[in-house]
Formats: C-alpha cells, structure tokens, sequence
C-alpha cells in the first residue's frame, strides 16, 4: 500500500527540501520504489536532482490545474527507482489560483491516487499553508515537519498543528504527522533546550532520529544527488538511513 | 523624507525577521524615527519583540483586507523610537484574498503614506513572491534581499529579481534593490564560493557589510529584544550597525 509522506512546515529554511532529497535516497537505497513530487515554485528539489526548473515546460502545476496526467510529466533520476514530479515556476499561479475551485484541496490526492506502483510518495511543499500545502496534507497519510530546535521554528508548529486539525475534520481524519528535529547543533545550548522542549510536548509525536548539522549537505545539493548517494559514510546521510527504518518500520499514530 | 525598505526573498529561512530585528534597532541607537511592519501570517517579528501573536486583534491584514487606519493597530515596542505594526494569523487571508480586488498592489504603499514622522520604515516579508510581498516591493524605496551564501538560496535570487522588474514595470520604476549576504561562516568553502559569486554577479548590488553567524542571536530572538539592545557588544550587533551605517549613507541605484 502506497504511503504518501508530505513535507511541510510553515517557517522557511528548516530542511523541508534536503529532506525529502535525502530520505528518498535512504528509502531507494533500502529498495523501496520512490516517487519526489516538488510543490514548491523555488522548485528547489527539481534543482537539488541536477534539473534546471527554468527547462521544465510542464510541471505539477499542470497536473493541479489543467488536469494534466501525472505520467505525462514524471521523470527518473540519475538514481534508479527514484522518479521526480518536478515544479517550476507556474506554481505560483497555483498557489494564487487554486483556491477559488471547488474541493480544491482533493485535486493532488486524486492526481496521484493511481500510482500503486510505488511504495512511497515524497511531497516537498512550499514554506506556507496556502492552497498547495492543503493539497500535500489532505493526500497525506503522514505529515512529517522538520523544525529547527529554535524558537521561530518551535512557536511555528502551533499554526502546522491547526491546520492538521483543520484537515483531519474535514478529508483526511486518519492523517498523522510527526516532528522531525532538524541541523541541530549538539553543542548549542538553546538548541539543546528546545529539543528538550519538543520532546516533553510532542512525546511519541517527535521521531528519535535526530538529524545534526553537516556541511556535506551544502555540497550534495550543488552536485544534484542525495546525501546518500553523494557522500555515502557522512553523518547526515547516515542520520537520514536510521531517519527511514524508523520511518518504515512504525509509522504511528499521533 | 521617510524611506521605505522590504526585506523580502521567496527562499525561507534567510534571515529576513531577523534582519528587521536587528538593523531595526540599530537604525534607533542611531538617532533615527523606525518602524517595523510584521507582513508574515508566522508573525515572528511581532514575536521577536517580546507580543504573543495570538493576542493581537487587529493586526496589518487589517488595514489592508478591512482599511482599518495604521494607526488603529500601531504599537511602542520596549526600545523607544522602534514602533511596530504587529501580525497574526489573519495575514494569511491576505495573502489569499488581496490579489482578486482591483490594484491590489497599492493597499500598503497608501495605507503607509501619511506616516511621515518616521525616519525608515522596515518591512518583514514571508517567503514568498504572493501577493503580501508585491504589496511590499510596490511601497518600497529599497528591497533589501537577505541571502544565505549557498545554492538554493542563490539560485532563488533568479525569482526575486524577475518579481522586481514586473513592480518598476508597473507601480514602482524608481525601487532599488541590494542583496545582503547572512549567515555566513567564513570556514566553509561552500560559503566562500557562493559570497564570491554574489559579488562577481551583482557587483555593488551587494553591500560591503556581511552578517555572520552568531549565536547570540538565537538567543536574542527568545528574549524579545534587537541584538543590539540584547548583546550590544556581540558579533550580529556590531555588523548591523555597520550596515546601518552603510545604508544610510547610500541607498545607491543598481
Ligand atoms: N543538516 C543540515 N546541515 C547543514 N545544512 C543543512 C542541513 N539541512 C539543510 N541544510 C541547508 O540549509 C538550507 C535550508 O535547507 P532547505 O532548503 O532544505 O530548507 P527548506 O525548509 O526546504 O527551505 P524553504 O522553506 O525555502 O523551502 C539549505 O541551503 C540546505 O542545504
Ligand atoms: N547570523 C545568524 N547567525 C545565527 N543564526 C541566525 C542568524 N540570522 C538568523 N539566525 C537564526 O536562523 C533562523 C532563521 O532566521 P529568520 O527566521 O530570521 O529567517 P527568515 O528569512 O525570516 O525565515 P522565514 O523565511 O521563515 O520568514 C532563526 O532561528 C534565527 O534566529
Ligand atoms: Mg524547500
Ligand atoms: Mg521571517
């Protein structure tokens, strides 16, 4: 049974892209057959993969508004069992035209609902929660939300969490989210507090891998490849192999 | 005459908040009328000045969605001379229903025109390129462009830069603009790269003055006050005056 994972959190800059980058790398690696789909204008894991967003003519912002089939405009990789949705920049029309549609928020769920053949589906949404965002989380059997152990992105979590409410009360009830702790600094106090902090609140709710700060990441995206595949023994791409056993192994209720 | 800066990119996590914090009160320290304006739905600046988001009634989207005056919603902030236009959540609407009215564009640029008595006003954008943050770029004098030195940050220039020509297209022919390099650590090669390729492209469109790293920082956005009121001798405080030194001096043309 296909899970699909959204990606999201509201506050910029916290790992969003990289990670669904390097998990799918990880999830690949462990032979799962992988889907990335790129909700995000900056199209910044088209990028992450070594394609250029500016030569993508059409993107998921097709499938979202001119029904365009999701095959018509899926691609591979240069990892095999790794196939990309890319974005580019029409996806802000999306996102200022969606909305005004009736039952908009079903129209991803319903795009990727016939994809059976991957055990996986990787969605990278944009730092917001417009019109796009609510698609990803109402075709979501997990929401996952990498935050930073600091205090713009901890106070984020609040408006994550009411629009999760908001999504489960009216098409997606059995949806789940977890919280991912992301380039976490050990040796920084506040950032010691706060995932002490995370952990009290969100409990079960917050995975046990946590993923620290590695420069090695900065690199991976210049060269378009995951972590994994990039730099196989680095810290990061080992974080995010332990990130998807977890992950694979009990995707729990919260 | 009052100047108008929007510091605004699409790319998340750059240091925009952070940056209105700081040079915010840096500009006060230096004699001069400021006030900041929260136009993100995350409401982080109001929260970086010590005000729970939650408990502000009326806030920005106010004036725009419901022209509500500015000075209904204004607020003193604890550094005297440093006022605020607070957000919350309801900026979100804003972001959803302004662009379906007629010029929506020029809400902002004439809410904020009787506001003579300041010296600068600083506006913190969300990460986006909606309509919230064109409103923005058409009130402004400058746009001032936080960028980390690195790849999705660098290459998500390409999208601001296309949203600024459409504004002096249209509303705005005479804004500025000017990047400002952050969070940068002056070890990593990455970072080094990428500060040199900034420079090589946009010459004096980057200012001389780079923010580094700090960690104070973080800690200053916990306690609700600017760096510079925070820590005064720290690393960030001592670069945001000199990029309010900078600035004032010239807001050159590029
Ligand atoms: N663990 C890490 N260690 C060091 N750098 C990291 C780490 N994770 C991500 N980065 C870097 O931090 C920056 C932000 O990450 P990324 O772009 O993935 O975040 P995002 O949440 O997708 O951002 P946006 O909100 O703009 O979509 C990128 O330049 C990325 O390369
Ligand atoms: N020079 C710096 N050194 C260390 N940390 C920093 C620095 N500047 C900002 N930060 C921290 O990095 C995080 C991102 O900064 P900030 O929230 O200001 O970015 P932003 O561009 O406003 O994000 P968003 O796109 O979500 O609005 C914050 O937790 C902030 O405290
Ligand atoms: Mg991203
Ligand atoms: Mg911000």
């Amino acid at each position: 049974m296909t899970q699909l994972i959204a990606v999201t959190n509201e506050k910029g800059g916290v790992a969003k892209t990289t990670t669904v980058l390097s998990l799918g790398g990880a999830l690949v690696e462990a032979g799962y057959e992988v889907l990335l789909v790129d909700l995000d204008a900056q199209a910044n894991l088209t990028l992450g993969l070594g394609i250029t967003p500016a030569k993508v003519r059409r993107s998921v912002a097709d499938v979202l508004l001119n029904s365009a089939s999701v095959l018509s405009i899926s691609r591979e990789t240069p990892i095999p069992g790794l196939d990309l949705l890319p974005s580019n920049a029409d996806m802000g029309l999306a996102e200022r035209f969606l909305s005004i549609r009736q039952n908009y928020e079903l129209l991803l769920k319903n795009a990727l609902s016939g994809l059976t053949s991957y055990d996986y589906i990787l969605v990278d949404c944009p730092p917001s929660l417009g019109a796009v965002t609510i698609n990803a989380m109402t075709a979501a059997n997990l929401i996952l939300i990498p935050t930073q152990p600091e205090y713009f992105s901890v106070h984020g979590l609040r408006g994550v969490l009411a629009a999760i409410r908001r999504i489960r009360s009216q098409h997606n009830p059995d949806v789940n989210y977890r919280v991912l702790i992301t380039m976490m600094d050990r040796r920084n106090r506040i950032h010691h507090n706060m995932s002490e902090q995370l952990r009290a609140t969100f409990g079960e709710g917050v995975f046990q891998t946590v993923i620290e700060t590695d420069t090695k990441l900065r690199e991976s995206t210049v060269i378009g490849l995951p972590i994994t595949h990039f730099f196989s023994r680095s810290r990061s791409a080992i974080q995010y192999r332990a990130l998807a056993q977890e992950l694979t192994q009990n995707v729990q209720e919260t």
